[in-house]
Formats: structure tokens, sequence, C-alpha cells
């Protein structure tokens, strides 16, 4: 429990009209070890910490709070703010409007193509999926699966995702559909080849948004995947999933950190249900344990 | 201290920076940098080298051994058992072992115990194709334990080397899905007492310090004997498999490098250690 932490560590601070350096300094050197074993990365959790350093340092200490409440408060709402803000609508353009789901291997975009799909149903659009992973085997028999539980359409079976999306586009504009959400396959961010297919999918489809999906339980590569799909991509949103289970999700600050996109939603489970839009104060809480 | 001439802070920074990204943590690296620190001058071996060499030998220390997996093959079939959390290589490894074994002159079937996922089964049955294996199933939907069961009896009955068990990925805070897994161990226990003679957590090299409550609790429920590390192809460097051998005595039995069949290699603690320091 973090205030208890804290209470210990600062139990000295009582009486002193302001946070001093030591106190401070000695403070964050405890919320840095919570961070780090919380996953957040080595870059992210230094840049949180000199934010919160400097904030902390400028504040009087207040009587009506301890000040290891003090400084735990600080920490909680820095964290939420670095977070990011309220949760951000998904973009669209012009129907049927196109939303690309990319990452690495095996982080959930599938699952969540459909969960998206789902929830965007329930907010009254009429959305299409498109079986843009030609490659993972009965991927596109995967995400058709979803599509009947869902009642939403499914389009597949071309040779390269490219054509899918066309044949998708086709489909959408007869059938009066207002969005199509693309599935890819995964790849790795050091696999130029494949790195170079999605460049070359989001040139063609020029889609307004483009989500990042991660893993909830990433460790400290979360900064290095996420900046080198950031570099070769326009990345609008990110995604962390998993989240049901109890990693302490400290990937969400590393992302967030890196791209300086906001994360647009949570899963939450492995049925479609299980999508929950993004809530930082929330997200902060767990991380800080 | 011993040796603390050697050290410096930035040379202890350094290093304390390339354990944590390796995802080895924080406790377990400072644990390491102080062992490293006090045995600084205190042998012979050790005196010449630098701290970061040091750190070498100590990981290579820990991590080797005989593997996981001496594939003994000294029951009939041999029984593996994977298990993990959802999306980690499960049944792409399957099918990876089948060839692996299969270039070793041992024949493999499949058990598609994952009857929950959208797929899951069409997936398999392209690796098992990939492994030259045949597989066992039933219906979406049907009991994990009674194809495991149904699986086992027909490679008993057909006589295949080996019997490998896909699982359906699952987080091990979820207890009646921990629960499952036990089932599923229980049936293979009472088919042979001392199956499955392989139960191996496969692990996404990217996890971070969550690596050690998997570890955990697959091996309350399904009493893991090692793991497969997946994904190494990419940037993350696994670094959570020094934890989890330092505190649950889990070795590693392979590593996965790809999405091809033969993407799989035999654990090497050297060439291991020698990426988590790169
Ligand atoms: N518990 C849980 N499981 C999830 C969640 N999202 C996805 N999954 C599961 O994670 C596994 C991988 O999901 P997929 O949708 O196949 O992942 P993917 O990114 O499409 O995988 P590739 O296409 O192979 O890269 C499946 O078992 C999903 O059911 C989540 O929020 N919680
Ligand atoms: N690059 C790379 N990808 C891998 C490796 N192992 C598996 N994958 C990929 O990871 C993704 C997930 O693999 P699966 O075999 O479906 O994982 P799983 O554990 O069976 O997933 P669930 O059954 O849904 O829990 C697929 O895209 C695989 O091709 C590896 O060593 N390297
Ligand atoms: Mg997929
Ligand atoms: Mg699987």
């Amino acid at each position: 429990e973090l205030t208890e932490k804290f209470e210990r560590f600062v139990r000295n601070l009582k009486g002193q009209g302001k946070l001093s350096e030591a106190n401070v300094r000695d403070t964050v050197r405890e919320v840095r070890r919570i961070l780090l074993e919380a996953d957040v990365s080595l870059p992210a959790a230094k840049s949180f910490i000199d934010a919160v350093t400097t904030k902390a340092l400028g504040q009087q200490v207040l009587t009506s709070i301890t000040p290891g409440q003090q400084m735990v408060k600080v920490i909680y709402d820095e964290l939420a703010q670095f977070l990011g803000g309220a949760s951000e609508p998904v973009r669209f353009g012009k129907s049927p409007s196109p939303i690309l789901l990319v990452g690495l291997n095996g982080v959930g975009k599938t699952t969540t193509t459909a969960k998206l799909a789902l929830y965007l149903r329930k907010k009254g659009r009429k959305p299409l999926m498109a079986a843009g992973d030609v490659r993972r085997p009965a991927a596109a028999e995967q995400l058709e699966i979803l599509g009947k539980q869902l009642g939403i359409p499914v389009v597949r079976g071309e040779s390269s995702p490219i054509k899918i999306f066309e044949k998708g586009y086709e489909f959408a504009r007869r059938e009066g559909l207002d969005c199509i959400l693309v599935d890819t396959a995964g790849r790795q961010h050091i696999d130029d080849e494949l790195m170079q297919e999605l460049s070359e999918l989001q040139a063609f489809v020029k889609p307004p948004e483009t989500l990042l999906v991660v893993d909830g339980m990433t460790g400290q590569d979360a900064v290095k995947s996420a900046q080198a799909f950031s570099a070769r991509l326009e990345i609008t949103g990110l995604i962390l999933t998993k989240l049901d289970g109890d990693a302490r999700g400290g990937a969400a600050l590393s992302v967030r950190y890196i791209t300086g996109k906001p994360i647009k939603f949570i899963g939450v489970g492995e049925k479609t249900a299980d999508l929950e839009a993004f809530h930082p104060d929330r997200l902060a809480g767990r991380i800080l344990g | 201290l011993l040796g603390l001439s050697r050290w410096d802070a930035a040379e202890y920074e350094q290093l304390e920076e390339i354990l944590i990204s390796a995802d080895i943590g924080y406790d377990t690296t400072q644990q390491l940098l102080k062992t490293l620190m006090e045995t600084a001058g205190a042998n012979e071996i050790g005196a010449n080298l630098s701290p970061g060499e040091r750190l070498r030998l100590e990981l290579n220390r820990l991590l080797d051994g005989d593997g996981a997996s001496p594939h003994r093959f000294s029951a009939a079939p041999w029984v593996i058992l994977l298990v993990g959390v959802n999306g980690s290589g499960k049944t792409t490894t399957v099918g990876k072992l089948a060839y692996y074994f299969f270039q070793q002159g041992k024949r493999s079937a499949v058990a598609a115990a994952d009857t929950f996922r959208a797929a899951a089964i069409e997936q398999l049955e392209v690796w098992a194709g990939r492994g030259r294996a045949r597989v066992i199933r039933q219906a979406q939907g049907a009991d994990p334990a009674a194809v495991v069961f149904d699986a086992y009896n027909s490679v008993k009955a057909r006589g295949e080397d080996v019997l490998i068990v896909d699982t359906a990925g699952r987080l091990q805070a979820k207890q009646n899905l921990m629960e499952e897994l036990a089932k599923i161990r229980r049936v293979l226990n009472r088919l042979d007492a001392s199956a499955p003679h392989e139960a191996l957590l496969v692990l996404d090299a990217t996890t971070g310090q969550n690596g050690l409550s998997q570890a955990a609790g697959f091996l309350r429920s399904a009493s893991i004997t090692g793991l497969i590390v997946t994904k190494l192809d990419g940037t993350a460097r696994g670094g959570i498999v020094v934890p989890i051998r330092r505190q649950l005595e889990l070795p590693i039995a392979f590593i996965g490098l790809g999405e091809a069949v033969d993407d799989l290699q035999p654990f090497d603690a050297k060439v291991y250690v020698d990426a988590l320091l790169a």
C-alpha cells in the first residue's frame, strides 16, 4: 500500500515548512523502485520521476494532511496526468472510415478488432471487419467466427492486406456500412520487411485511426517496440490488453510516454464484451500498487 | 568492501541499467550486484575480471544446467503439456516441437485441448501438419480433459512416440481456469503415474515481472517442470527467467526465434546470457 510505505518513509517531514529536497529525493527513489517493479520502462520512469521531483519541491507542506499523504497525492495526480486526459473517442473520416489495428505477435489484435466492432455498433455505427492477416494459420477463420458470434460481417480471402481492404471498401459502400476495422498480422518491429508491408498498407488505406495494441504485461521492451511502430507508422491511439490479469500494467505509462498518443481502450477479458474505455486514475492506482 | 575500489558508481549504474532493461527486475538486480560486490576480491578466478565479466559468469552459473527437458522418451508415449497465458506462442510451439522431434526420428501426436478460443483447433491442425504430427480433437466447446484422455489412449494404440498437449491461454489469476489445468494433469496422472513427463510454461520474451507470478501460478496448477521462451527474435531479452530460476528453480528447455516451424532451439545458457548483457 503506497500510502503506508510513504508514511514510514516521510514521517520526519512533519512540522517543516516545505518538502525538503532530501526528503523528496529519498521518496522518489522509492517511487522509482515501485514503478520499475510495475514494469514501467526505465526511460519512462526517469521522465516521470523528474516531473514529480520538480512538482514536489515547489510545494508548501499542507497542514490538513500528513507530508506522506501529500507526497502520495503529488505522485498519484502526476501519474494520472502522465497517463492522459479523459478517454479520447475513436476518429472517423468519410464513410466507410477505416480503422487499422497493429502490434506485436499475440498481443490481442484479432480479438480486439471484434471487441471494438461490437463497441462501435453499440454506439450506433455499422462496422465491417476485414481479415487483413494473411499469414497466421486460421487467422481469417478466427475473425470470421467472432464476426458470426456478433452478427458483424467479415471480408477475407484475398492474397494481400491491401486487396482485402479494397474488397472490404467496396462491400462497405454497397452495404452502407460506415467503418472498416482492419485486423493485421502480428509482427516484430525489427522485421524490416513486415514493417514495410504495414507502412505500405497504411499509405494505401489512409486511416484516420491507427491503433497500436499492446499487451498489458509487457515489460521493459514496451518503449522499444512502441517507439519503432510510431516511427514507421502514424499511430493515433493505444489499446492495452489483458488487464484482467494481475500484471501491474506499467507498460501503459511506457507506451504513453514514448508515443505521446492517447490510450483509448483497455482489454479486460477474452469475450467480445470485454473492452472498456480508459480511465487514467484507475490505472495510476494499479501501477502504484 | 573488498574490491569496492574496482567499482565506481557509474559502473554500478551501468550494470544496473542493463539488468533492469533486460527485465531481470529491480530486486534481483540489486541482489546480483550485491553478490558481485561482496565477492569482488574473494576468489582467485574472479580477481582479474571486470564486474561485467563476473556478472556474465554468475548469470551463466545461474541459468545453466541440463535444462528442463532431458527428453528421455522413457515412457510410451512421452507426454509434454504446454501451458501459458494468452498469446504467448503455445500453439505455434506445439508445431515446432513436433517438427524438432520428427527431425530426431520421433513421431508426435497432438491433443487439441484448447476447445475454447475461436479457430484454435483449425490453427493447431495447420501447425501439427507442419510438424508431421497427427491431431486428436473433439468438437469446439468439448471438455479439454476429455480430449486429453482420448488423445492419450489413441496414441497408446497407434504408437506415436510423443504426445504434445496444446491448452488454451489463461491468466494465472483466474482460479477456475487454473483448476481446469489441474484437472488435465490429474487425467494424465491416472493414465500414467509419470505423466505428463514434461510440463512447460510458454513465456513471451516481452513479459515483465508478471512472468514470475505466471511461473508460480502454473507451478501450482500444472506442476510445470520448465520454460519455453518465445519471440526472442524481437528486441526483448527475456530476463525474467533469472528471477524465475532463482526463486522457483525452473530451467529453460527451448527458445522460440520466429514464426517458421524450425524456429525452435534447445536452450544454451551462454548464448542466452550474451544476449541478456548485449
Ligand atoms: N485474458 C485476456 N485475454 C485476451 C485479451 N485480449 C486478447 N486476449 C487473448 O489473447 C490471445 C491472443 O489474442 P489474439 O487476438 O489472437 O492476438 P493477436 O494480436 O491477433 O495475435 P497475432 O495475430 O498472432 O499477432 C487469445 O487467447 C485472446 O483470447 C484480454 O483483454 N484479456
Ligand atoms: N516472432 C515470433 N512470433 C512467434 C513466436 N512464437 C509464436 N509467435 C507468434 O505469436 C502469435 C501467437 O501465437 P500462438 O501460437 O497463437 O499463441 P498461443 O499461446 O497459442 O495463443 P492462445 O492460444 O490464444 O493463448 C502468433 O502470431 C505466432 O506466430 C516466436 O518465437 N517469434
Ligand atoms: Mg491476430
Ligand atoms: Mg493457442
